[in-house]
């Protein structure tokens, strides 16, 4: 594994724990679409079925079972907590989940590696990962009201992928054998959605300011 | 075709 990868890996980490800070220290999911973190948890729950029949190493097992759980955890707060609950923004959350899942679904058994059941759930959690964030990211634009947490959240999810892709770039070159052109597509897809708040982003960060969306 | 060995990612 390289440095990328790594970094990669804990930049994901790193946003999931600074959501379930930010919705414990608050008791607060305000600005959180709860449609992205169910899309998450699909996307973790049909790729990791592999959990079952393939064995990688300890590392990617272990967090596996982090996202697992921090995902399905993340969503229990927001739905059942009692005063979490009551901060969802239910009214500005509308994004409709099968706007993606059945694109991706369709996509998944048409542009495969593999004709089969764990193949194509696994295909499909690639194409989801990378427009899952959608419902987050309009819900943002409606809202405007970005605390600090979900901005910073956004921001390591966002380069999460990026690190990946240099991964990939960095594995491209030094194992021949790894070609993964479906799956390197769809995180390209997926870091270009973060290129507009990655913007604002730094514009805001560097203005010293507090995120704002125009 | 893609082995499983390079499913090596999260």
């Amino acid at each position: 594994m390289n440095l990328f990868r790594l970094a990669g890996d804990m930049s994901h980490l790193f946003s999931i724990v600074l959501i379930l800070l930010k919705i414990y220290t608050s008791k607060s999911c305000a600005g959180l679409s709860m449609k992205t973190q169910e899309l998450y948890t699909l996307v973790f729950v049909t790729r990791y079925l592999d959990l079952f029949y393939s064995y990688v190493s300890l590392y990617n097992t272990v967090m596996k079972l982090i996202f697992l759980a921090s995902s399905f955890g993340i969503l229990w707060y927001m739905r059942y907590h009692k005063q979490v609950k009551q901060t969802y923004d239910r009214e500005q959350d509308t994004f409709r989940h099968y706007i993606l899942v059945v694109p991706c679904a369709v996509l998944a058994l048409i542009v495969n590696n593999e004709l089969s059941v764990t193949e194509v759930l696994w295909t499909f959690s690639i194409y989801l990962e990378a427009v899952a964030i959608l419902p987050q990211l309009v819900l943002l634009q409606r809202t405007k009201n970005v605390d600090n947490l979900t901005g910073q959240y956004i921001f390591f999810l966002g380069a999460y992928r990026a690190l990946y892709i240099l991964n990939w770039i960095y594995r491209y070159w030094t194992e021949p054998k790894y070609r993964q052109y479906l799956v390197w597509a769809a995180g390209l897809v997926q870091t270009g959605l973060y290129a507009d708040f990655f913007y604002y982003y730094l514009k805001s960060w560097q203005a010293g300011e507090k995120l704002r969306l125009p | 075709r893609i082995a499983k060995e390079l499913k090596d990612e999260l």
